[in-house]
């Protein structure tokens, strides 16, 4: 990527960057579309021979050939079809590669993300033009084909889950998810709880079903859940209307431009016959109306770029696309076919207006190339999911977010800027967004902390992306929901953005081991088999043992208040007690608790407030109460409490419910 | 229909395999033959959970559900990239 190094702080490398081979002995496994090795960011100028301690390899096949596509930069490649297969009927090779070769694009923009290696020169089409590298840029990169064209199974999920772990990586990274299941019937829940135990970390993405509520996937607590966010960068696009008024989007537009002359506008929905005409949907739009014009399309069902195509082949020459309530003002940049831009929703329904009433509506497009710098930024995108988490509410989700709207990083060169089987052009980057993006953000800096601490658990490395993470910017305002305009919650960012170079010296961390979870399976309530299904262990809860979600060590707190549950006084007043333990991974210190709340209902005691740490590894454990008077079902309130020597600040978001 | 097939994968206590069997390979192709004549196995899994996956019927699946040493018959789950 070429703009986000330097928005998380990575531009002086900070000391993140491990230059012995020790550092780049860390390999980050990413499961998603395939590879496509023959762009610069697996080029291997100056790394050291493979990790003696791995034990993967790369298939060979008919366009994968390993000796040629792998080297010692892109030390695994392999592919997981069966399960596909099963389901679909045999792979049409005419369309999509039997190989770990990236047909999509997808996967050749994760892997990159997290681990690529330094390249100058990397634009799309000249737009966030720069050096782009990966966030671990000096890891080394293996992966996992197991999303093809009719999806990704969970079989083959579970087998290169399995074939990774056995491989030797060190960081997992999936952008997919499924619906929401419980962990021992998610196969991702399952494979990462395996990884969790042999010391991998698992970061997969949050899911774009935002912004409603509970729309998470992947929320096993062994699991970091990434939500994403913007960055400081755009592309701008002025839309000028005849009536003298200017309009601003966005668009990653490249090609001949429209005549200076201001064009005829119209409305897609004045210039079909279809109830849904509005939308550009293929095939819907009466060429004699749109011929020569700029097209007012409406966001929806189809893919964005897909518009573009549609309104090309019917002779329009130009595309404004609008958001509708649904994604409100938040701007997703395309590479569009035509010339082309991007509008919210505000400013979608004044240029519609305008197409509508104005007996002669014109409009020109300017493109702005790229631009740096914009603020506030982050802001939460309105596509990440939100919590709360519905498989457990107790846990609070997402974890974090992390850059993941506009993103430049490596395609493949099988398919074109949109993806579109139409869309011809190839190029070595491109710009697109989702949680899908941010993940391997967090996948990458991952393993930039495992290398610096190798040490450390996977939960160890977790707590210090979270608790270092940022919710406000730097003046101290809330970071920004752009679903909303207002501030975001823990619902949407958990314990806020991520800040790396906080993380490689958290302090102290909350830490887990695999009984933790074990006996968080417990607190569920889940049965023998249901443990052995989940954890591949002969386990028995212990009836004598207190078994209870709230005392489960985890970064964040999430606190329903459930009176019929935890019983309320006369006073209606309910009380929740959670317990944890930090760890110190520094050096010696006193730490103060501090804790802020959005409301004056919730009572908060620290216990003790004052911890004292002498030794690296030195364990101390305090309790929170939480106390609130009965508030009426679905109603939420969050906070903030944070542990401060002075010089680190342990910070945990707090999400009270009332159910 | 009762006769259609699907993907299941289905999980083991390794620890259970009867003293009959050397590898649990051989105690899952055992188990699957049990219940189905023409029942490939697709993936055998043995680290990060353990047993295999295969097309099977509803009623196979849930005779193996009922073999012993299997913990759960999980049907397939289609995941989609973010």
């Amino acid at each position: 990527t070429t703009r986000t190094p330097e928005f998380l702080g990575l531009s002086s490398d900070a000391g993140l960057q491990p230059q012995s081979d020790s550092g780049t002995d860390v390999v980050v496994g990413v499961l998603d579309t395939g590879v496509w090795p023959e762009i610069r960011s697996y080029d291997d100028s100056g790394f050291g021979p493979v990790p003696e301690t791995w034990k993967g390899g790369c298939d060979d096949s008919k366009n994968f050939k390993a000796a040629v596509a792998c080297n010692k930069k892109l030390i695994g490649a392999r592919f997981f079809s069966k399960g596909y297969e099963a389901s679909m009927g045999p792979i049409d090779e005419s369309k999509e590669s039997k190989s770990p070769r990236d047909d999509d694009g997808h996967g050749t923009h994760t892997s990159t993300t997290a681990a690529g290696s330094f390249v100058p020169d990397a634009s799309l089409f000249g737009f966030a033009s720069g050096t782009a590298r990966g966030m671990a840029a000096r890891a080394r990169i293996a992966v996992y084909k197991v999303c093809w064209a009719g999806g990704c199974f969970s079989s083959d999920i579970l087998a290169a889950m399995d074939k990774a772990v056995e491989d030797g990586v060190n960081v997992l990274s999936l952008s997919l998810g499924g619906g929401q299941a419980d962990y021992y019937r998610d196969g991702v829940a399952v494979g990462a709880f395996a990884a969790m135990e042999k010391g991998i970390l698992v970061s997969c993405s949050a899911g774009n079903a935002g912004p409603g509520d509970a729309t998470l996937s992947n929320v096993a607590p062994w699991i970091t859940t990434v939500g994403a966010g913007t960055i400081d960068r755009d592309f701008p696009a002025f839309i000028a209307l005849g009536n003298g008024k200017n309009y601003s989007g966005v668009s990653l537009y490249s090609g001949n431009l429209l005549p200076n002359e201001a064009l005829p506008l119209i409305y897609a929905g004045n210039a079909t016959n279809a109830t849904n005409g509005n939308l550009c949907l293929s095939g819907t739009l009466i060429p004699e109306k749109v011929a020569g014009k700029i097209v007012l399309c409406d966001r929806g069902v189809s893919p964005r770029v897909q518009k573009g195509f549609v309104v090309k082949a019917a002779g329009g020459l130009g595309m404004v696309l609008s958001n509708t309530a649904i994604n409100g003002e938040e701007l997703v940049a395309d590479a569009h076919i035509l010339p082309a831009a991007a509008v919210g929703e505000k400013m979608g329904n004044a240029i519609r207006s305008y197409a509508l009433s104005d007996p002669a509506p014109t409009a020109t497009i300017v493109f702005a190339g790229t631009k740096v710098g914009v603020q506030p930024s982050p802001v939460v995108a309105a596509f990440s999911s939100r919590g709360p988490n519905a498989i457990t509410p107790g846990i609070l989700k997402p974890d974090l977010i992390a850059p993941g709207v506009n993103i430049l990083a490596g395609w493949s060169g099988g398919v074109g800027p949109t993806g579109l089987a139409s869309d011809s052009r190839r190029t070595e980057f491109n710009i697109i967004s989702g949680t899908s993006m941010s993940c391997p953000h967090v996948s990458g800096l991952a393993a930039l902390l495992k290398g610096a601490h190798p040490d450390w658990s996977p939960a160890a490395i977790k707590s210090a992306l979270m608790t270092t993470a940022y919710d406000t910017y730097k003046g101290g305002d809330q970071l920004l929901d752009i679903s909303t305009g207002k501030p975001a919650t823990p619902f949407d960012v958990g314990a806020g953005h991520v800040d790396p170079v906080r993380a490689l010296d958290p302090g102290l961390v909350y830490d887990l081991s695999v009984e933790d979870y074990l006996g968080f399976l417990c607190a569920l309530g889940y049965t023998p088999l249901q443990v052995a299904a989940m954890s591949n262990r002969n386990f028995s809860c212990d009836s004598g043992k207190k078994h209870t979600i709230s005392d489960f060590n985890y970064p964040s707190f999430s606190v329903p208040f459930q009176t019929a549950i935890f019983g309320g006084g006369a006073s209606g007043v309910t009380t929740v007690k959670h317990t944890r333990t930090l760890t110190n991974v520094g050096t010696p210190g006193i730490y103060k608790a501090t804790v802020s709340t959005s409301t004056n209902d919730v009572k908060v005691l620290v216990e003790p407030s004052e911890l004292s740490f002498e030794q690296q590894g030195e364990k101390k454990t305090y309790t929170v109460t939480f106390s609130a008077p009965s508030q009426p079902s679905g109603s939420s309130s969050f906070g903030r409490l944070v542990w401060s020597d002075g010089r680190h600040t342990v910070s945990s978001p707090v999400a009270f419910t009332w159910t | 229909g009762a006769s259609a097939t699907k993907t299941y994968i289905v999980r083991f206590a390794r620890s259970e395999m009867p003293a009959e069997f050397v590898e649990h390979r051989h105690w899952y192709d055992a188990s699957l033959q049990a219940v189905s004549d023409s029942a490939a196995v697709l993936y055998t899994y043995d680290t990060v959970t353990h047993g295999f996956s295969a097309r099977l019927t509803p009623d196979e699946a849930e005779a193996l559900g009922n073999r012993p040493g299997v913990v759960a018959v999980i049907p397939e789950t289609r995941y989609q990239l973010h």
